[in-house]
């Protein structure tokens, strides 16, 4: 490009809310709930275009016109066999530092999924079953130390008896806390296998069914103030 | 008004066709979706009298008045958009993660004076 050219073209960059030409290293599967929204609103007639509002996203019912969804960066904590009773063990991590200064977060929603429903499934009446708890770090955990500081927040704590494909978790109160007081060191997941010993645990059913465990994301909503802000004092 | 050229349809206010690219402005690297869509841009005369398909506003009935009087001193009124629609963009930021961006005012749908 010449020089006037790529002067141009940031300031078109620039009144799209980018502040550079992004340059992706690699070309990620598109996200089926990203793929669905944009088909939603590509095929909606034109009138009732006009009439929705590109500042907020319906499907969540927030207000926003950016929607991202961020791969986990974390890493499992134990190589190999974690303690006794624990099924998984993963540190979380979703580097937010991408969204813009101008940008106001109004919903951030963990997915934890999963390739399939396992089974054979556990019996509750034995009070057996997985146990999922999820903890906010707020330090960062020394190097080599095997399980997370107990001191950590805990966010979610549930026990499901059958898995399901996928798990969802409204996270919008952390990520805002994450992006306006305290710096983001990510979260712990925890699946435990509850009820029963360590050897049933370890048995048919037990955590053999978190072998399906896929990974984790998390989507986050934002609403640009530059975009959705002036274009409302335009209109009024 | 005798030695102005007759004002045909095609040259009165109206939307014409302009179809943005993103591949022929170097973007499909990291434009996922659409490859390109239908902007379009305005143009057109804005004559007098204004006619109620022009969409003008009253200040543009105006002016025309006034143009047709004194065409030298005063213009004709601008012929520009007057509903517009969004559009939204699937692409990948520099960390890789797919976004999902809602654009306001993106697509002319109608033009007046």
């Amino acid at each position: 490009l010449s020089l006037q050219e790529s002067l141009q073209e940031s300031l078109l960059l620039k009144s799209l809310g980018l502040s550079t030409k992004p340059s992706p290293k690699t070309h990620a599967p598109v996200p089926s709930v990203l793929w669905r929204i944009f088909q939603r609103r590509k095929t909606l007639p034109a009138l009732s275009k006009d009439l929705g509002d590109a500042c907020r996203v319906e499907e969540f019912n927030v207000p926003g016109n950016i929607i991202r969804v961020f791969a986990d960066q974390g890493h499992f904590i134990h190589h190999g066999q974690p303690p006794r009773l624990l099924c998984l063990q993963k540190r979380l991590y979703f580097n937010l530092s991408v969204l813009e200064e101008g940008e106001r977060l109004t919903m951030a929603q963990l997915e934890i999924k999963f390739s399939h429903n396992s089974y054979p499934s556990p019996s509750p009446s034995q009070g057996q079953g997985l146990e999922l708890r999820l903890y906010r770090s707020s330090r960062l955990p020394l190097r080599g130390t095997p399980a997370p500081e107990r001191g950590q927040k805990l966010l979610v704590e549930r026990s499901f008896v059958q898995l399901h494909k996928s798990l969802v978790f409204d996270l919008s109160g952390v990520a805002k806390d994450w992006r306006t007081h305290s710096r983001n060191l990510g979260l712990i997941l925890e699946i435990a296998w509850s009820g029963g010993d360590g050897a049933s645990a370890l048995g048919s059913g037990g955590c053999t069914s978190i072998s399906s465990f896929l990974d984790t994301s998390l989507l986050v909503v934002t609403l640009s103030q530059q975009q959705c802000g002036a274009s409302r004092r335009r209109r009024r | 008004s005798a030695q102005a050229p007759p004002v045909t349809l095609s040259s009165l206010c109206k939307p014409r066709q302009l179809y943005i690219s993103f591949s022929d402005v170097g973007w499909e690297n990291w434009i996922i979706a659409p490859q390109g869509y239908m902007a379009n841009y305005c143009l057109g005369e804005c004559p007098f009298p204004l006619t109620a398909e022009l969409n003008s506003t009253n200040h543009a009935i105006l002016q025309t008045m006034v143009h047709s009087l004194d065409p030298e001193g005063t213009p004709q009124p601008c012929c520009v958009p007057v509903r517009l629609s969004p559009i939204s963009i699937l692409y990948y930021d520099n960390s890789d993660n797919v976004v999902l961006r809602h654009y306001e005012d993106m697509v002319v749908d109608e033009c007046g004076c």
